[in-house]
């Protein structure tokens, strides 16, 4: 499973329809400060079910919402690509989450509507979620080497 | 339950051994405080850059951390697959040469493994598969795929 | 005591206001969230970037708050001398652009106060008017005067 | 006012002895990661009275001296050149702090041994401290910007 595609809506500083197109090797993002770098991996942790707002580096959802697009909803929707080692059949699974202009959060699973209860399990069932120990946002890699050795060996046992 | 941990640390220190010492000349391992009862202590990192005395991954330098912290988490992969990685500047504090070194490994290592990998310096994005360039136009993000030859000119 | 406060305040906001428009083409400046009784409530920061809506710092890119902290730094000058700045790597997560613009403003900030900044890009070392080199020998750190043109070599 | 020298002894990754030169002007401290530039700092502030071993990156402060000297003492010069804006008539000010290794502490100003409280208060009458905002340690830029705004104001108030 990799992440094939990201499809942004009005989501943060992105206005309006953005997509990104990713393989499954080594795929690298860059820009200038204050391009929408680290927004796109918000969108990700976004679809994910993130709802830790200030994880999402804001203060209130509706600031998720593209400052531009106020009156419309904020969307995301994730492609995750099969590759045989998924608990799914369909060659391709997409994630999707929407915030509504009046605070209404709305989730999809191949297009369907579904809880986010349903899209936060089916990622676990993968290994995957939204603060996940394999995405290290901006500023925080040397945190790990700053563990101590206690909370080293949690981490450790919560994995196994 | 405490043979299974002994297995998997195991695992997880070979492997933490092995991809950090292709990413530095030195060596790494991780160390139990209390091999009888794993439980009742902890994990030790110790990290040995250069010629240097071995020192616990807390009183590294910055530079020194942030690549004993990637090496750490992609050994977690011994034990607990993950399907990507997606790393924030990682190599912020990284110098030229410890860059160039990441961008190679992170290349070999995405043979097998997506990564995300943002990053401001030239000597890692080039080592990618793909570049995705993010840029602003009238106020709003937009991205765009980009070749290593656009780098310069995208200044 | 409010009157001294808001004497202060409004020569800091105008220092920030100031260094923070040399850094960056934009706008920042500071707000009282209660500007009849300052002391019961906080100082926002609130910064503008190019033709981007303004926004309170905490909600800036990695980038942007690394520029916007330095102009607040020194902003505080206007009100309480400092007689040197110390700054471990704040161009971390600075693009080219930004970095060189940091360097020219620290290098005529530096006319008045001195400034010892440790950063590893060439861009920035290159604007200063001493460059001291801390290497490694034989496992122990040792420092020496560089001049410009070594930088390249020195790598 | 402004740091002209410093002399370093035995600190942390700095063997014997090594001396730093600075101007008044623009200094920039370049090198490989490890080499020991952001110990040059602990060192200033090592000299200045810090008494947080956790601020100097370690965690007892034996470890303070360096590896290979753990018979030695380690010791931090730091001299400060007047310019006429000093509480001080001397042209300089030398400032010295040294750690025993069997943990006792000295402080001197000008080679003459001293209390701590007399460099402290010496050094807080000049505007200098070791914790001051003047002194950002490495990764803690972004957090300045991150503050909220009541500790914003109380800030300035206690700087004012
Ligand atoms: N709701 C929103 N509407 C419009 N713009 C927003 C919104 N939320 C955040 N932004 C803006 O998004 C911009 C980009 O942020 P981001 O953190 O992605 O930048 P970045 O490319 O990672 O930069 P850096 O290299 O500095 O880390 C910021 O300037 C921020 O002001
Ligand atoms: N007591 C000690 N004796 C010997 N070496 C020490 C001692 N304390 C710390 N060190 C070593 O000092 C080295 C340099 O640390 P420092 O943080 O100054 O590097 P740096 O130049 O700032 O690197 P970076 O660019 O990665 O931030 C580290 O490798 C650390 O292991
Ligand atoms: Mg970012
Ligand atoms: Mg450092």
């Amino acid at each position: 499973v990799y992440i094939s595609r990201i499809e942004i809506r009005n989501f943060k500083s992105f206005e309006g329809a953005v997509n990104v197109e990713l393989v499954k090797g080594f795929n690298a993002v860059t820009g200038r400060n204050g391009s929408g770098k680290s927004n796109i991996i918000d969108a990700i942790r976004f679809a994910f079910g993130e709802n830790s707002v200030k994880a999402l580096r804001e203060n209130r959802m509706q600031a998720l919402i593209n400052d531009r697009g106020r009156g419309r909803s904020a969307r995301v929707s994730v492609y995750l690509a099969n590759e045989g080692d998924a608990p799914f059949k369909e060659q391709q699974l997409v994630i999707t989450r929407e915030l509504l202009s009046n605070g209404e959060q709305r989730y999809y699973i191949n297009g369907r509507r579904t809880s986010r209860n349903n899209v936060v399990d089916l990622l676990y069932s993968m290994g995957i979620s939204s603060d996940g120990l394999n995405i290290v946002p901006q500023g925080a890699i040397g945190r790990i080497a700053e563990m101590n050795p206690s909370d080293r060996r949690e981490l450790l046992e919560d994995l196994i | 339950k405490s043979q299974t941990f002994m297995k998997a640390f195991e695992m997880i220190d070979r492997s933490f051994r092995e991809i950090f010492s292709k990413l530095v000349d030195g060596a790494a391992w991780l160390e139990l405080e209390n091999p009888n009862d794993p439980f009742n202590g902890g994990v030790f990192m110790l990290a040995k850059f250069g010629d240097k005395k071995e020192r616990e991954a807390a009183s590294l330098s910055g530079g020194e951390k942030a690549i004993a912290s990637v090496a750490f988490l992609l050994a977690l992969q011994a034990a607990y697959k993950s399907h990507f990685y997606i790393f924030d500047e990682i190599d912020a504090n990284l110098d030229a040469e410890r860059s160039r070194r990441l961008g190679e490994f992170l290349n070999s290592w995405g043979k097998e493994n997506q990564i995300i990998l943002v990053s401001l310096k030239d000597t890692l994005i080039s080592k990618a598969d793909r570049i995705i360039g993010v840029y602003e136009r009238e106020g709003s993000s937009r991205a765009i795929e980009l070749r290593v030859e656009e780098l310069e000119r995208g200044k």
